[in-house]
């Protein structure tokens, strides 16, 4: 028996939100500690890495390691079925080829039930090493969003330049070039307005903004988001989730061939 | 034109 319970379904919905532009299906892996989701998008050019912690839920029982190959165009469907304050429950029996989503109103007068069925999904699930990265920056998540979302207008790559004194983003095409330099913040009196880095040594990388932008979706999530950039590996964006978990991006960097 | 690479030869497959 599996039973996961949410009092809210707005951390649900913005989960989903945060990874269905990336994946069109993927398998939520549960056990008693949690539930984890990692998956490639279609083209293999990043990896999106999802935890929820079984003490994060306000219920939580998992009596045998469950895989549940998921649609997410259908999961998603459900979802906006949900009323934000709704709780959510998703309930499956062991061996199950259905999972059931219900969702119960604030003062319990209405109980909503929908059950999809699962799919078996073969997918391939990578290892990913532990790194010391180069450079660490946390920065506002919104920002981050508008960054992405402004110079993806100038060009297909963003180039990120991390230095101690703070990071510069660029993109250039045919209209021209542009660059936004965030400086590090010096006195931090909003936590979730700070931009801080933590550098070993400076890196420049260049990323496609179409990703990044995909990445971007996550942002309700939290306030603040975390890029950590070593040379030539793969960025990692994170994203907290409060008191649950967080949804990791990996995304492989241009390489001048 | 740098090109982009694939997120798999970055990470072992387990």
């Amino acid at each position: 028996m599996f039973e996961a319970r949410l009092s809210s379904a707005t951390t649900l919905k913005k989960v989903l939100d945060a990874i269905k532009d990336l994946l069109n299906e993927a398998t939520f892996d549960c056990n008693d500690s949690g539930i984890q989701l990692q998956a490639m998008d279609n083209s293999h050019v990043s990896l999106v890495s999802l935890t929820l912690r079984a003490d994060g839920f306000d219920k939580y029982r998992c009596d045998r390691n469950l895989s549940m190959g998921m649609n997410l165009g259908s999961m998603a469907k459900i979802m906006k079925c949900a009323n934000n304050d709704d709780t959510v429950t998703m309930k499956a029996q062991d061996n199950a080829d259905t999972v059931v989503f219900m969702f119960e109103s604030q003062n319990q007068e209405k109980v909503s039930d929908y059950e999809m069925k699962l799919m078996n999904l073969d997918q391939e699930h990578l290892g990913i090493p532990e790194t010391d990265y180069a450079c660490i920056v946390r920065m506002p998540a919104m920002e981050f969003a508008r960054i992405c979302r402004d110079l993806s207008q100038f060009g297909e790559s963003l180039v990120i330049c991390c230095t101690k004194e703070g990071v510069k983003f660029s993109a250039s095409g045919d209209v021209g070039s542009a660059n936004i330099k965030l400086a590090q913040t010096t006195s931090v009196d909003k936590e979730e307005e700070a931009v801080i880095i933590e550098m070993q040594e400076p890196v420049t990388l260049t990323f496609a903004c179409r990703y990044l932008n995909s990445f971007t979706k996550a942002t309700p999530l939290t306030n603040q988001v975390q890029l950590s950039m070593s040379m030539d590996v793969p960025l990692v964006v994170e994203y907290r989730i409060q008191d649950i978990g967080h949804v990791r991006y990996y995304l492989a960097p241009k390489i001048e061939d | 034109e740098n090109s982009q690479k694939n997120i798999r030869t970055f990470f072992l497959s387990k």
